[in-house]
């Protein structure tokens, strides 16, 4: 129930170039597993690139790390590499390693396989057996793994010291942040790609967890489990945990933010005592089973803060929550903590609504810098540089359309379009004119049918 | 919505339920055009959050409606824009637009910085936690009428500002609960319903003889018509 695809490592819209080459393609019609199939059954063949628009694939004798050739982004494309060549760590006793370390563990620079100097030996590179320029391999299985002779004519020859991919990435707290490339189960079943769902169908799609690197069949934790899993490519076994050593005390990170009286993010990071739900309901103790049994025991997520009864989030849930004291209710958010502000430093302020605000602050509230005005060259920016009091200079804050909530610029980010800038009042909290509206005239909006209620029965 | 009765067919077809990857009603929202959503801040992990697998549902009655609802729409959300910063309010918008029916409407914005009279008839909705007191997997209601901030603020000490919009107080136990916040505090005006309020967490929910605060929306008019201007 393997699919040929779990020898390769894609990466999604780019394919490969080789600049010297003219931009025809020779592309096979084939399903992508085809595709695989057939590049896994060359000795020559490195990757292929699948043309999702056409269906077709080109098989490549080259990586991306190979020399003279281009990554580049095109949407219609996948990559698919093979692990073995891209891979940084290895599996077993590497010798299936086709990477391109050319250095031993003590530093010392590989001699080129195809050399018999400084040191005279047996193996000659072919076309299958991946004995390339100096790269380290293993060609006699040596069980500690690849090695290469030495340049140095006192030292025939020296392990690279490799890692395996279990000691490659250690495991940091409960794994949801390991990027790793192991791909085996604990019991040493092979994993199911997280973006097939055949021999188990599943809902971790990876498309639909852009943050969670659901990438190939490598082991991940996208649901806040003990440690990271994989669906198996065993039919008859769903999901088992992969074996990965834990990072010393000394390599543990910590990814997110600490905060005690508000939270950041998804408040993964909170530390704070609040310990009720927002509605007041007190929280159940982490260490207890009642009234609800869980899985977030504090020995299990030593990481998560889960003392007493306080409001946390161990699973990367929107907020803070806990699980409640009231039987029917199993889990709730604790929102009365407030976000913390991600403001960023204010440097200047403005009067009024800052319409004649001319200083020279050129960066939003999130800290991202402003766009020039005259790349805005539309309809839209004729219009605000005619009503302007203030010259639209530069990429400085400015209010050209007399925003009553302050200055503000297009920003360099694709996904804000505009935003208001880190400048605050100069006479502290902005005054605001409410006023009794005395014509209001609205169109089709906010009309609904009572009558439905009545029909409802 | 504690408290409160269970919606009507054709009652509150703006108010949206906010999904997240698993499908799990999270929050609540507003619908104030066929392709954007207003909410609350504090339901989103930050301003620039990845939402891929994150859906608006609305023209359903239920809180979980089945997959051959005829009327449900669920629209996955594409963009979030975070309101001025005093503002706790979220744009959000939607991959594409959904089709405007007796079961999905848009709610008016109110004219800009207009104060909503004392007394006006206002009601929420929602499909948050209803504390027991019944219809827990349908879409509740419940009326209120706005307080002027002045009186408001003698209950609060001080605590209501400006871009804030109170409701009278009830003498029973009724009002917004976990799961309503973003959803729409919408009062009538002239034969329209208009969006005034916007839910926001606050200690307990429904305390009677207590006003409720909610986020006044037409402070935040020019914003919410720039966004959709600009984006």
């Amino acid at each position: 129930h393997r699919s040929p695809l779990n020898d390769y490592q894609r990466s999604k819209g780019v394919e490969l170039v080789q600049p010297s080459q003219g931009a025809e393609k020779q592309e096979v019609d084939a399903e992508v597993h085809i595709c695989a199939k057939r590049c896994s059954s060359l000795g020559d063949c490195r990757s292929f690139d699948y043309n999702w628009k056409t269906l077709s694939c080109r098989l490549l004798p080259w990586t991306q790390k190979s020399e003279h050739i281009v990554l580049q982004r095109n949407v219609n494309y996948d990559l698919y590499e093979k692990k073995d060549y891209v891979r940084e760590c290895i599996i077993g006793n590497g010798d299936t390693y086709r990477g391109a370390v050319s250095k031993t563990e003590k530093g010392k620079t590989c001699q080129q396989w195809r050399m018999k100097f400084p040191h005279d030996h047996k193996y000659s590179p072919t076309p299958g057996n991946g004995l390339d320029e100096n790269y380290c391999r293993n060609p006699d299985s040596d069980p500690k793994g690849p090695w290469c002779y030495t340049t140095d004519k006192n030292t025939r020859h020296e392990q690279c010291g490799i890692k395996k991919c279990k000691d490659a990435v250690c495991l940091n707290c409960n794994g949801e942040d390991y990027r790793g490339f192991v791909d085996r189960t604990e019991s040493g079943k092979e994993c199911q790609r997280w973006d097939l769902q055949s021999p188990h169908s599943h809902p971790y799609k990876p498309e639909r967890y852009p943050d969670k690197s659901l990438d190939d069949n490598y082991c991940r934790n996208p649901d806040s489990s003990e440690r990271p899993w994989c669906y198996t490519t065993d039919p008859n076994v769903h999901r088992e945990y992969c074996q990965i050593t834990k990072c010393t005390e000394k390599q543990r990170q910590r990814n997110v933010e600490v905060t005690g009286s508000c939270f950041k993010e998804r408040g993964e990071g909170y530390r704070g005592k609040a310990n009720t739900t927002t509605s007041g309901i007190p929280c159940q103790r982490w260490d207890s089973q009642s009234p609800h049994q869980h899985r977030f025991l504090p020995d299990k997520y030593p990481c998560k803060g889960l003392d007493e009864n306080y409001c946390r989030n161990p699973d990367g849930s929107e907020a803070p929550w806990c699980f409640t004291t009231q039987p029917g209710m199993r889990v709730a958010y604790c929102f009365q903590i407030k976000r913390c502000p991600d403001d960023v430093e204010q440097t200047d302020c403005y009067y009024g609504n800052g319409e004649l605000y001319n200083g020279k602050v050129s960066k939003t509230r999130k800290g991202i810098t402003c766009r020039n005005w005259d790349e805005r060259m539309d309809q839209l920016q004729v219009s605000l540089e005619q009503s302007s009091l203030v010259p639209l200079e530069n990429n400085y804050c400015r209010n050209p359309d007399r925003d009553s909530h302050g200055p503000w610029c297009f920003t360099m980010d694709q996904n804000t379009q505009f935003d208001y800038c880190a400048i605050k009042p100069c006479d502290g909290e902005k005054l605001l004119t409410l006023e009794e509206a005395e014509k209001i005239e609205f169109d089709s909006c906010g009309k609904r049918n009572d009558r439905l209620s009545k029909l409802g029965r | 919505i504690v408290g409160g009765v269970a919606a009507q067919p054709g009652n509150s077809p703006w108010t949206v339920s906010l999904r997240n990857r698993e499908g799990k009603h999270f929050c609540g929202g507003s619908l104030v055009k066929d392709n954007w959503v207003i909410s609350t801040r504090q339901c989103f992990t930050s301003c620039d959050a990845d939402l891929t697998g994150y859906e608006a549902m609305m023209g359903s009655l239920f809180k979980n409606p089945g997959p051959n609802d005829p009327d449900a729409q669920s629209v996955p959300i594409s963009r979030i824009v975070c309101g001025p910063s005093d503002s706790g309010l979220v744009m959000l918008k939607l991959e594409k637009s959904v089709t405007l029916n007796s079961r999905v409407a848009v709610i008016c914005l109110p004219p800009e910085r207009y104060i909503v009279p004392d007394g006006t008839e206002c009601e929420i909705t929602g499909w948050g936690d209803t504390k027991g007191t019944g219809y827990p997997d349908v879409m509740k209601v419940a009326k209120f009428y706005v307080l002027n901030n002045g009186e408001c603020n003698v209950y609060h000490k001080g605590k209501v500002k400006d871009n804030d919009i109170c409701t009278r107080p009830m003498t029973v136990e009724i009002g917004a609960c976990e799961g309503d916040y973003g959803g729409p505090l919408s009062c009538l005006t002239l034969d329209c319903w208009v969006l005034e309020g916007v839910i926001i967490p606050a200690r307990g929910c429904g305390k009677r003889n207590q006003p409720a605060i909610f986020t006044r929306v037409s402070v935040y008019v020019d914003w919410i018509n720039k966004v959709m201007k600009m984006n």
